[in-house]
């Protein structure tokens, strides 16, 4: 897995062509409301659950 | 005949056009437990036919009389029902007699899948004429296939070709102490890929900051020429990723000149499994309820 496959997939997943450019003063005061947070958790324990066969 | 679209048509039974046979295969503890099935031959012995039936029968077709042979994979449902899927189907001459191979590996990949204890292998196999007409009727029961427990020698046979998973498979976790070489067998190594360090991710994906995404490395021990007829092009085997999970990511986005925080799933970013496979390989389907 290199770092432009990550960067491919995300670009892919979230529909946009190129990876935005953010300022960090766009972020600094961001924080992750609780339901986001708890929608990553989720998804996170059932990542470790459910596999997906390949090839 | 529950669509208001359509009128009903019904059909009336006028002769059967095949004749069937039901094979059972008890194959439990036939396949070696870390053991991954190649190749499942079913080898019938065809008898020959009556010589008069066969010349009454040539004389309606100039390609020569044939009729189709058909392999099912038979399965009884918990409620009792029953359902088949084809495994492999072909035109036979009604001519000549011998030994007639079938691929029935579909049938065993099918038959793995199902929960434990498990029913016998059951495969189905119909013998129908080709020909429409009353002449060729009864071309089906020309092709006939020797019994279990016949007299004569050729009873239906299933072979099963294995590769020994503890010689030909992947050792699950590479050793961290020991580094990876050419002769390294098939292993699952760390690689941490920190999100960061990356120009582009900055600002941008908030979660994780990394993760471990593992990789898959070494070489899988090639099996013996004889074993690699069943597919003519395919490649040698390799170590590769067998199982995969997503990766979530929480990421900023900004829309109308605000930011926000959305949750978003990569798929098949994290290795969780290597095993040795032929390129280019079928892929074996998966059972359906």
């Amino acid at each position: 897995l290199t770092e432009d496959q990550v960067l491919g997939n995300l670009l892919q997943q979230l529909g946009l062509r190129q990876a935005p450019v953010l300022d960090k003063a766009e972020v600094q005061g961001l924080s992750i409301p609780a339901h986001v947070r708890a929608e990553y958790v989720a998804l996170l324990q059932r990542s470790h659950g459910d596999r997906s066969r390949g090839k | 005949r529950f669509s208001q679209n359509f009128r009903e048509v019904a059909g009336r039974f006028l002769a059967s056009e095949a004749s069937t046979h039901l094979l059972v295969f008890g194959l439990e503890q036939r396949l070696p437990p870390r053991s991954e099935l190649v190749q499942a031959v079913l080898r019938l012995f065809r008898e020959p036919a009556p010589k008069a039936a066969l010349r009454r029968l040539e004389r309606l077709s100039a390609r020569g009389a044939r009729v189709r042979v058909t392999i099912e994979w038979l399965r009884v449902r918990d409620d009792g029902s029953n359902r088949t899927s084809l495994i492999d189907s072909r035109l036979v001459s009604v001519q000549g007699s011998g030994w007639l191979a079938f691929d029935v590996t579909e049938a065993v990949n099918f038959w793995q899948q199902l929960r434990r204890p498990r029913q016998p292998l059951l495969l189905q196999v119909s013998v129908q004429k080709e020909l429409l007409g009353s002449a060729a009727a009864g071309a089906h029961r020309l092709v006939r296939f020797a019994a279990q427990g016949a007299q004569a020698q050729g009873e239906p046979q299933l072979e099963l070709h294995t590769l020994d998973l503890r010689d030909y498979g992947a050792q699950g976790n590479c050793d961290p102490e020991a580094g990876v070489a050419e002769s390294t067998r098939c292993c699952r190594q760390e690689t941490y890929l920190d999100l960061q360090g990356m120009k582009w991710a900055e600002n941008w994906v908030l979660e994780p900051p990394g993760f471990l995404a593992y990789e898959c490395v070494g070489s899988c021990l090639q099996p013996p020429e004889h074993l690699t007829f069943t597919w003519p092009f395919v490649g040698p085997r390799q170590c590769i990723a067998s199982e995969t999970a997503a990766l979530p990511m929480i990421v900023s986005i900004k829309e109308g000149g605000r930011t926000r925080s959305q949750v978003v799933s990569l798929p098949n970013m994290r290795v969780q499994r290597c095993s040795c496979a032929w390129d280019g390989a079928p892929v074996p389907r998966v059972l359906e309820p």
